[in-house]
This record gives C-alpha cells, sequence and structure tokens, in this order.
C-alpha cells in the first residue's frame, strides 16, 4: 500500500494541476479527460481506498490552505472580502473537481442504474468532508472555521441541482428520444427528478453528519446551508419546480434538518437569558421560519406536530409562527369578527393534513390497548387513574418530569378519534360532551399537578389554527373544560395558557383568537366574575382591552 | 414578550417569495438583483 | 410554571463552541458564485451616496427607466445573474435584438430593404462592447434563424 506521504505527494501536484487548469482560460470540461488520465496514471482511481485517500488529503489541503489566509489576514491587512476571494480560488476549484468526476463517472447512457456511480461517488465526496469537518473541530476547538467545508457544501449544491445537464447527462430531448418516453419539456422528467432528489438526499446525510449538536462550530453555516435559496428552492418546490410544477416530495427531506436545529436550541431557549451566539442562532432560525411562513405555509402546517414536539414549551412566540401557518388558497375570516360562526365555514370540517406519522409515538406504548379499550367501552375504569403515570418520564427532574412528545400525541390521538365519533360536522359543545373521550380530557385536567395540567392544556393549545375540523373540536374541549370544571385554579390555569399566547408578539394563530374571544364574549362562561381576571391592574387593563376590540 | 419579528428585516407583505432573495440568516439585506444567480440562455454568457 | 432548567455538561461544551464561532462571521459572499468580472471588494463611496438599494430597484419598470448604455453596461458586466436579465428585457422594450450568431445587440436603424420571412436586409444599428459605442452596420442581414 502507498504511503501517506507518497499519495500526499500527488495529491499536492495533481491539485496544483487542476487549479491552473481551472483557472486557465480553456473551458474545464475540455481538458477534463486529460486530467482523468493523469489521475489514472498516478493510480488514484485504481482502488476505492485510494479514491478515498485522495479526497480526504485534497480535502485536508484545501482546508489548510483556507485557514493560512485567513489566519494570515489580519498580518497583511487584506480585507475580508480580499481574503475570501483568495480561499475562494482553491475551494471553488476543488469543489468543481468534485462537479466534473461525478458527471463523468459512470456511463451516460441517461437509464437510471448509470445514475449510481455518480451518486455514490458523490455520497462518498461528501462524507469524507464531513468527516474531515468533524475531526477538525476536535482537533482545532474554538479555532475552528467553517469557511472552507461551507464554501465546498455550497458551490457542490449550485453545480450539482442546477439543471437537467449538470449531471453529465444527455439533454432531455435525448432522454425522450431514449428512453421512449412521450414527455413534453415542460413535464418533470422522472430520470432527472429522481436524481435531483438523491442528490438532495446526499446532502441531507452530510447535514445531519455536520448537525450542530454534533458540530456546534459549524452551527452557523448549518443554518445558513438549510436556509439557502437554492436548497429551500430544491427541497421544499421540488428540484424540477416551475411556477406551474411544484413537488413536496423533498419535504421529507427538509424537516427532520429544520426539527434538528430547534433540538440543538430548546435546551438554551428553556431559559430565558439567551447567550450571544444562542440569540444570533435563534433569531437566525426565526428568520428561516418566517420564510417558510411567508412562501410555504403548507409546509409548516404539514409538519406542526413535530415541530411543536421540538419546540420547548415556552418558546411561545416560535411556537405561534409555526401553528399561524395556513393554506394559501384559504381565506380565513377575521377572528375579531361580531358573531363570527366559525362552524358555519367550509373549511371547518376537512381535518388537516399531516397528523399520522406524529401518532407512531402512540403504537408502542404499554398503555396502548387499555386506551382503546376504554375509548371504546370505557373500561377499564382503572385506566383514568393510571394514566397520569404513563405520562411521566421515569426520574424525571423538575420542569422535565413529563414526556411532553406522548402527551401532545396522546392529545391528538383522542381528539381525532372523537372527531371520527361525532363526525366533523357535528362538532358542538354539546356534541362533544359525555364521551370516552371527554372522560379522558376532564380527568387529566383534574387529576395532573400544575406541570402536568400546563404541558396538557398546551397540547390542546397547538391544535387551534386555522379553520379545520382540529381546530373546531379542540376549541370546544377547551371550552368545555373551562366551563364544566369545578375548582377556578383549572379555569385560571386554561386562562393563562390562552394569555400568555395573545400577549407575545405577533403573529398569533388563528384559532386562538377565536376560542379566546369566544371565551370572554360568551356569557355562559361567566368569564368576568372570576377572581383571577383582577389578579392584577395590568391583567384587568388588558382583558378590558381585548374585550373591547371584540365586542 | 417576544420580539417584534418586523425588525428582523424581512418584507412579510412582499407579494413576491422572499426565498428567492433572502440573503441570509446572518444578513439584513435581501440580495440584489447583480447578486442573484439567473438562468439567462447561454449565449448571454459572454465573458 | 416549568421553571427554568439546568444546562446539561455537553450544552455547555456545546455553548462554548457556538461562543467561538459566532466570531467567525458569515458573510453573503460566502455561498454566491465568484463574479471574475466584478470587482472583489466593493469600493467604499463617500457617506453622502446613497448606501441601500433603491426601492424596487429589482423591477423591470425599474430598468426600463435606466439609459440604453446603463442597460448594456449590466447586460456585459453583470452576466449570469438576474440584473442581466432584466437589463435584456428592457433593451427588447427598446427594440434592441439579441443575435446570438454574433452575441450581440442590434436594432433596426431604418426601414429594411428586404424582408422575408427568414431574414431581414438593411441598416442596423449595433452596440460594440468593445470600443464601448454604437455602430451602424449597412447591408446587414438579421437572419430570423439567429434571433434570440
Amino acid at each position: 500500500v502507498e504511503s501517506d506521504s507518497e499519495l500526499l505527494e500527488k495529491t499536492e501536484r495533481l491539485m496544483r494541476d487542476w487549479i491552473n487548469l481551472y483557472h486557465s482560460n480553456t473551458p474545464p470540461n475540455k481538458v477534463f479527460h486529460i486530467y482523468v488520465q493523469s489521475m489514472n496514471q498516478h493510480g488514484i482511481l485504481k482502488t476505492d481506498d485510494s479514491i478515498t485517500r485522495f479526497f480526504r488529503l485534497s480535502t485536508e489541503l484545501c482546508v489548510d490552505n483556507c485557514y493560512r489566509i485567513l489566519n494570515g489576514q489580519h498580518a497583511n491587512n487584506a480585507s475580508v472580502l480580499e481574503a475570501r476571494t483568495k480561499c475562494f480560488q482553491t475551494l471553488d476549484a476543488f469543489a468543481h473537481l468534485i462537479v466534473m468526476l461525478v458527471k463523468h463517472s459512470g456511463s451516460n447512457t441517461g437509464s437510471m442504474s448509470e445514475s449510481t456511480p455518480k451518486i455514490n461517488l458523490l455520497n462518498k465526496v461528501l462524507g469524507i468532508i464531513g468527516g474531515v469537518a468533524i475531526h477538525d473541530q476536535e482537533i482545532r476547538n474554538e479555532e475552528f472555521q467553517h469557511l472552507p467545508y461551507y464554501r465546498i457544501l455550497i458551490i457542490l449544491l449550485m453545480e450539482l441541482t442546477l439543471g437537467p445537464n449538470n449531471l453529465g447527462l444527455p439533454a432531455m430531448n435525448n432522454f425522450q428520444h431514449q428512453l421512449g418516453f412521450g414527455i413534453n419539456p415542460s413535464q418533470v422528467d422522472p430520470l432527472y427528478e429522481s436524481i435531483q432528489y438523491q442528490v438532495l438526499n446526499a446532502f441531507c446525510q452530510t447535514l445531519k453528519l455536520l448537525k450542530p449538536s454534533k458540530a456546534p462550530s459549524f452551527a452557523f453555516a448549518w443554518l445558513d446551508f438549510i436556509g439557502h435559496r437554492i436548497f429551500m428552492e430544491k427541497c421544499l418546490n421540488g428540484p424540477n419546480s416551475t411556477p406551474s410544477i411544484i413537488s413536496t416530495k423533498g419535504w421529507i427531506f427538509y424537516a427532520p434538518l429544520l426539527i434538528e436545529i430547534i433540538k440543538f436550541l430548546a435546551p438554551f431557549l428553556r431559559n430565558v437569558e439567551l447567550p450571544h451566539s444562542i440569540d444570533l442562532l435563534y433569531k437566525g432560525t426565526l428568520k428561516v421560519l418566517l420564510i417558510l411562513l411567508h412562501d410555504f405555509p403548507e409546509f409548516l402546517c404539514e409538519y406542526c406536530y413535530e415541530l411543536c414536539d421540538a419546540i420547548p414549551p415556552n418558546a411561545i412566540q416560535m411556537r405561534n409562527l409555526v401553528l399561524s401557518a395556513f393554506p394559501r388558497n384559504m381565506r380565513l375570516p377575521d377572528p375579531f369578527t361580531p358573531n363570527l360562526k366559525i362552524d358555519s365555514l367550509p373549511e371547518i370540517i376537512q381535518s388537516p393534513k399531516g397528523a399520522s406519522n406524529t401518532l407512531s409515538a402512540l403504537a408502542t406504548v404499554p398503555f396502548r390497548k387499555e386506551l382503546d379499550s376504554y375509548l371504546r367501552t370505557r373500561s377499564p375504569v382503572t385506566f383514568l387513574c393510571e394514566l397520569r403515570g404513563y405520562l411521566q418520564n421515569p426520574n424525571g427532574s423538575d420542569g422535565n418530569r413529563y414526556n411532553i412528545p406522548l402527551i401532545n400525541a396522546l392529545v391528538l390521538f383522542v381528539g381525532q378519534s372523537a372527531i371520527q365519533a361525532i363526525t366533523p360536522k357535528h362538532i358542538s359543545m354539546s356534541s362533544i360532551a359525555h364521551s370516552s373521550h371527554m372522560d379522558i380530557f376532564q380527568n387529566l385536567a383534574v387529576d395532573l399537578d400544575t406541570e402536568g395540567r400546563y404541558l396538557f392544556l398546551n397540547a390542546i393549545a397547538n391544535q387551534l389554527r386555522y379553520p379545520n375540523s382540529h381546530t373546531h373540536y379542540f376549541s370546544c374541549t377547551l371550552l368545555y373544560i373551562f366551563a364544566e370544571s369545578n375548582t377556578e385554579a383549572i379555569q385560571e390555569q386554561i386562562t393563562r395558557v390562552l394569555l400568555e399566547r395573545l400577549i407575545v408578539n405577533r403573529p398569533h394563530p388563528w384559532g386562538l383568537l377565536v376560542t379566546f374571544i369566544e371565551l370572554i364574549k360568551n356569557q355562559s362562561f361567566k368569564f368576568w366574575n372570576h377572581e383571577f381576571v383582577r389578579c392584577a391592574p395590568e391583567i384587568e387593563k388588558l382583558f378590558e382591552s381585548v374585550a373591547r376590540s371584540c365586542m | 414578550l417576544g420580539i417584534d419579528l418586523g425588525t428582523l428585516k424581512l418584507d412579510l407583505n412582499s407579494a413576491e417569495n422572499l426565498y428567492s432573495t433572502f440573503c441570509g440568516p446572518w444578513s439584513d439585506q435581501p440580495l440584489k438583483p447583480h447578486e442573484m444567480d439567473y438562468p439567462v440562455p447561454h449565449e448571454y454568457l459572454i465573458n | 410554571p416549568l421553571g427554568p432548567v439546568q444546562l446539561p455538561k455537553q450544552c455547555l461544551y456545546q455553548l462554548h463552541m457556538l461562543e467561538a464561532a459566532c466570531r467567525h462571521t458569515i458573510y453573503p459572499v460566502d455561498s454566491q458564485r465568484l463574479r471574475p468580472y466584478l470587482p472583489p471588494n466593493p469600493c467604499p463611496t463617500p457617506s453622502y451616496y446613497p448606501q441601500q438599494a433603491l426601492q424596487h430597484s429589482d423591477s423591470v419598470e425599474f430598468f426600463h427607466r435606466l439609459s440604453t448604455e446603463t442597460l448594456f453596461f449590466i447586460f456585459y458586466f453583470m452576466e449570469g445573474t438576474k440584473a442581466q436579465y432584466l437589463a435584456a428585457k428592457a433593451l427588447k422594450k427598446q427594440s434592441w435584438r439579441f443575435h446570438t450568431k454574433y452575441m450581440m445587440w442590434f436594432q433596426r436603424h431604418e426601414e429594411p430593404k428586404t424582408i422575408t420571412d427568414e431574414y431581414e436586409q438593411g441598416t442596423y444599428v449595433y452596440f460594440d462592447y468593445e470600443k464601448w459605442g454604437q455602430r451602424k452596420k449597412e447591408h446587414f442581414t438579421f437572419e430570423y434563424r439567429y434571433l434570440e
């Protein structure tokens, strides 16, 4: 086996040749096959192992060069942009070498099986780059710089997701001819699209490798990458997107990444005082969420359950932002409209998309059988008093004693089965009462301690979104629990949960506003008779101002 | 409570989509036309 | 009611690394292609110059109001960008046509002597970006085949 030093020397020479070639005026694809021959002569492409070592060494060479320039920037008082431009000379050249090798690996008949070598090579190289970055962070610690890795990844993304011929595949009309598809160019080319998803998937795997909890030094670049317009476009609109062709197949790639950054932030967000770096990352994440709310609200609607599981309970504004999303083709009536009858809205009987996979948390719980049986037959009666125990984390500490995703899943599951039993058309304060479903909810309201009840009420309030059958059912449920509870503590806590969501800066979910307005307007709840309405002058003033704006 | 999201410098009232001019979470300026890649006819690429 | 939570040790390590990482700013240029035909560092201009992009400067209407020379400047110096695209649209609105064979813009200077469904023959003006000015071309045959 060649020694590392021999291979390093070869690699250096080959890289230097390539960088010179890249910056010469001849277009790379004209000279690429000559370059590949020299790679072959040096035995670089001979075995899988030699390819791996070549890419690892060349990555490290480019990275070291970049560190040299960045660290020397102040010494020779180059401006930031000058230093960056210098770094990019090498990094971009290296990225384009990878692009050319990916494009030319395998054959170019355009059939599906021939794209496999391209994707395999891409996966390998991305994995190597991620591995070098992780190792670099362990070695350099605070001195780690994201730039070389970030730059290579973003140039690869731009080059490999630009258009059909970016992967060295024949232009589309040849496709049609060879594959016998009768597709006109403006339609989705299945082969191109399938390869693009594999390319996106390769990047997403690398992002998982470099996720903030594993590579915190790369966190800012990581968020910049998932917030990059091209990455958003390809994942959320589909790789072949045009204004008329939008595909949601890429959403399953994007959602776990978004949830990843929120999970990373969650422990820090649990404490009100945010350190500077966390504040930066938090605001950056809000910006990305705002873009999603504005441009891809359906995506937020679909993944709101997983996102709510990841968002800490006290990050109220972030959660409101997610819950405020509603499908673009939907018109929301002004919640402050007097005598608004939400049950007359056509959308109110439709169930929202995207709930199914969150219920998987319930599939494996030990009490599932009892839950199903209780919902069906209201037995075993012991289920109700055991339920609280099921929801608690074994050896959880204060503020962490409950399994929040499980509470969320339970509330959603019970609510969904209630809606199925009632049929969405008949949801009302009377139709939701006296059912096994309501038994469970009322029992939780009474039996849980303050912390547990807070999480339980949050789980219900998380369903108050745009007009749909869940919003309607859970709005009625929350008001019903308020009306039927015999202790003021529960009524006060319901009010607190709603209030804390309302007094935070916008946006506010439609269902939240509608429910709260109903609570303070509808005399049957005797809202204003309660002491807690007057527990502090500011609170009283706040209620009155909200009342004024809607009564 | 929370922050005024309007201070994050995103034009949330824009009828256009935001992501295509989004310059990343760390910048307050949207991308300017000469900073945005655009699929122009390849004959235009003269340099 | 949940109260603050003690950060686990791992979070403290992550926080330490984040604090160091946020010293290394990420610039928009980091995720944009290098534009070799543009000077890499925008030169600082006097503060009383407008520093912000003008409102709607990314719209076609704005470009329609730019002078022809400005449009050619943008077209030839900002290739591959939306600015080039918008400049091309505005030039077409001024009756300029891009001829792909010569990779140049032409504008009809006078009524053509011959018009068939394949070409027009006459006198045209074109923009010479090497001498940076307009030139007249007589007896030029404008082939529709090459009309972009």
